[in-house]
């Protein structure tokens, strides 16, 4: 690899995507320039949050000849494709795509992931590399896309900025990969979705069927490439339709899209400026009505009027006792209520308001 | 015809010179192209982005030269960003 500048001096960096493609389509051009992203978190302890507005770390942006104040500019088709600054503020970081090119997934014309992922290695710090089978080398090469595109030349360059994962993530088979049956397993989300169950874990999530044995294991990016990782609550609610909430964000799912115009302000919902994040929620399909646990509260929202229920918070031990003060996930399954409390599930039935059944967490996945 | 060559001369040049304005940091305008000390500047620039791509270097616009500046490519520089 070329020499290294100096890189980020933080290692959470944000990212938004100003404009689009029309030569993609939207959900395409968000998971070529997520991939792109992870292609770099995966060996760095660098991670990306996209942000829908604002001033991000990564401006990413499609443009033509000269554009703006960018002191670079495009040559129309073919010749230059992109170009990227190193980590700084104000153009620091930010990569530009010529719109002038056939932009694509697969098939003729230049891979928006392979050329975004090249990019990005500059808004990291990296300078071109002449090795020929590097990322970093400075003239397109058509790739297999699904071929892993980073050469150990890349590694070592990105690495000598920033170091390499941090150790939990550093075995491809360690902790950072949740196991199914580990007894001590705890979520960060569950929910359902049509006729599964999706238990949500870091990047990943596994997705049971009622009436099916197996059970499926994948990253959230691969279903929702917009999606973040580590989410905090979901609940599917009576329109088909999932939210999902990390930090004083949601987004809303309907099948395999992220609705646009989102994430949105869980403020929108009718939490006050101090709910800064949501810890569960579960919707009971029967009164239409969420429940939202934050911290040791317990709210409750009309999936109807879409308005705040009045007389809440109300405090979760009194209102569904003995399941404990917090609780990390929660959904509804057959009229129960299933809450998870680090590796505690309770069966809890909300008629009768007792708990049927403590088990482990991990009883869907059939261990 | 010598005039057309000369013509597709002048268009490698100025092909060539672009690139290494552009990638190597060449900075020398068309009008200063002929000045034999820019002539061996611009040399010494086509021997180093040889160099880079591990072509032969032989600081001459050979054909496997131009195949690569030809090639689409990313905008930021391969030297001194």
């Amino acid at each position: 690899y070329g020499y290294t500048l100096p890189g980020w001096k933080k290692h959470n960096l944000t990212y938004r995507i100003v404009n689009y493609t029309p030569d993609l389509a939207r959900a395409d051009v968000e998971e070529a320039i997520r991939k792109g992203l992870d292609v770099w978190s995966e060996v760095t302890p660098l991670t990306f949050t996209k942000i829908p507005k604002g001033t991000a770390d990564i401006m990413i942006a499609f443009r033509t000849r000269v554009h703006g104040r960018c002191p670079r500019y495009f040559d129309g088709p073919l010749g230059v494709l992109g170009h990227a600054f190193p980590p700084g503020l104000g153009l620091g970081g930010d990569t530009h795509f010529d719109e002038d090119e056939n932009w694509t997934k697969d098939g003729p014309g230049f891979n928006l992931f392979l050329v975004a992922a090249h990019e990005f290695g500059h808004s990291l710090g990296l300078s071109h590399s002449n090795d020929q089978t590097a990322l970093m080398f400075p003239n397109y090469v058509s790739l297999d896309p699904s071929k892993y595109p980073l050469s150990q030349d890349d590694i070592s360059g990105i690495q000598s900025i920033y170091g390499g994962p941090p150790k939990a993530t550093a075995k491809p088979q360690g902790p950072t990969v949740p196991h199914a049956c580990d007894p001590d397993l705890t979520f960060d989300a569950v929910t359902t979705f049509r006729r599964e169950v999706m238990f949500f874990k870091g990047r990943h999530v596994w997705r049971i069927y009622y009436d099916i044995t197996d059970i499926e294991f994948e990253l959230i990016s691969s279903f929702w490439p917009s999606l973040p990782a580590d989410i905090q609550a979901a609940y599917e609610n009576p329109k088909d339709k999932i939210l999902v909430f990390k930090d004083d964000n949601f987004w809303m799912i309907r099948g395999y899209a992220v609705l646009p115009d989102y994430p949105k302000s869980i403020h929108t919902l009718g939490f006050p400026r101090h709910v800064k994040k949501i810890d569960a929620a579960v919707c009971d399909h029967s009164t239409k009505k969420t429940y939202f646990f934050v911290d040791i509260w317990c709210w409750r929202y009309d999936e109807v009027s879409q308005t705040m229920d009045r007389g809440y918070p109300q405090r979760l031990v009194t209102y569904f006792p003995r399941i404990g003060l917090r609780v990390d996930a929660a959904f509804q399954h057959k009229g129960f209520f299933y809450f998870f409390r680090r590796a505690k599930q309770f069966e809890y039935d909300p008629k009768a308001k007792t708990i049927t059944r403590m088990m482990k967490t991990n009883t869907w996945f059939r261990c | 015809f010598p005039t057309d060559r000369k013509m597709e001369n002048e268009e490698t040049m100025q092909l060539a010179q672009a690139y290494l304005n552009q990638f190597y940091s060449l900075e020398i305008e068309g009008s200063q192209l002929v000045q034999s000390k820019n002539r061996s500047l611009i040399d010494g620039k086509i021997r180093e982005m040889q160099a880079f791509f591990g072509l032969a270097v032989t600081g001459k616009l050979d054909s496997s030269t131009l195949e690569v500046m030809k090639t689409p490519r990313c905008g930021v520089p391969d030297v001194g960003q």
